[in-house]
């Protein structure tokens, strides 16, 4: 198993490969030292991440950008798409229900569910908000894997709880919660709150 | 300086402690293991954690929730109120803009700026769109410290770099962009497709 830092840089090795496969004139290879510079990490860091992924690039040659470019995908699963399920038609959730930067990536949100009667029927962008109480038929029928929690704090636990009953086996929580899933079930977590309390922190302690 | 686990435990801590003095005949101390079995840290985690603050619970008898309270606030900087410039009007800004949950902890969204003539001179919840380059003059008058970028990646670095020659000394940076920022800058960022990419890696290599 790959190591978390080695796996988050993964998608900014991906992004710059990405960048130089869609220039003119692309050029072939790139260095660990190119890789490292372009994407801010040493070189030590970048080969030692490459070496996880069996990639071993030539000597003053370096990698295949096509092949490095393809491997990375394999790996973090993006050589096939992913349906999203998104629970919170709020704020939030209609931002990341039209956000297309994911959809780019290959997680495509199919389906948003909420409870109140007024967000349900309604569509963004051609994805329709269901009623939660529809959300283990829709999610088993479409085999749906990856969902999006985006409901107040007190509804997540419940909300993350209906999901894994419903078939979901990774999740996406934005709510300030901290939940308790099976230990098969993925789960990543997103605390603005926790960022912002950071920064005042460090402002606090600096006097600034 | 305080390691960046424990300050964001603090964050943690601090939500278990203010549930405890909204409650109705609360009780007056708690213990780490008491602490750590509310957020899920181990007792000994709870204890390392707040040697930090220098607060030395006592034995049996635990910490005092309101001194404790008040101390992490003072700590994480929240013992006073903070004035945040947004950068961005989009779906993203909006949601940010207009949430509460930053209110209640004393972030108060001031401004948001953005460059579509469309959007500028509108209003959310009293909140101005304002025109960025009038980003320096009000930043300054003001004496806004801390920003959020919720432009489009092409637009991240040289937004932050405008904010830090307005006098801005935090950014918390919503853009998939790994920004250059100087030393003395406060910085943290969210990528929400890195997450994502966590999870689809996660379930390819389970081959779930
Ligand atoms: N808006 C932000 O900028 C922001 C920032 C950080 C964290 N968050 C967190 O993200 C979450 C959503 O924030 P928001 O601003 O969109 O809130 P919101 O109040 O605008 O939206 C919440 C939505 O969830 C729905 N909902 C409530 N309970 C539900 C349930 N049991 N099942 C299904 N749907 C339910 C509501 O009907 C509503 O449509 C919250 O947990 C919030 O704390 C938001
Ligand atoms: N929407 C999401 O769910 C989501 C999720 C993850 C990351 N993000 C990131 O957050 C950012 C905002 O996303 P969004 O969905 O709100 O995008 P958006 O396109 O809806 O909004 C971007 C806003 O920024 C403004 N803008 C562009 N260049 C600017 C500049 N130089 N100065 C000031 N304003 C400028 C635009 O006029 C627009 O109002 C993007 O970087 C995006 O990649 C968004």
């Amino acid at each position: 198993s790959i190591p978390q830092g080695t796996i988050d840089r993964m998608t900014l090795y991906k992004r710059c490969l990405e960048n130089l496969l869609n220039e003119d004139n692309r050029r072939q290879c790139i260095t660990s030292s190119e890789l490292g510079k372009e994407t801010r990490f040493s070189p030590a860091t970048v080969r030692r991440d490459l070496s996880c992924l069996g990639q071993l690039g030539q000597r003053k040659v370096g990698y295949r950008i096509d092949e490095l470019y393809d491997t990375i995908n394999k790996i973090l699963g993006l050589d096939k798409a992913w349906e999203v399920a998104l629970v919170g038609a709020g704020n939030l959730g209609k931002a990341l229900a039209v956000y297309q930067g994911f959809k780019k990536l290959g997680f495509k949100v199919v389906v948003i569910f909420d409870n109140d009667k007024s967000k349900i029927g309604k569509s963004w962008k051609g994805i329709k908000i269901r009623d939660t109480r529809y959300m283990p038929e829709v999610i088993k029928r479409k085999k749906i894997k990856i969902a999006i929690i985006a409901v107040p704090f007190v509804a997540a636990q419940k909300t993350a709880d209906m999901l894994i009953k419903s078939g979901i086996k990774a999740i996406l929580n934005l709510a300030p919660s901290r939940l308790t899933v099976p230990d098969k079930i993925k789960l990543r977590s997103v605390d603005l709150a926790v960022k912002l309390e950071n920064l005042s922190y460090l402002l606090a302690r600096d006097k600034m």
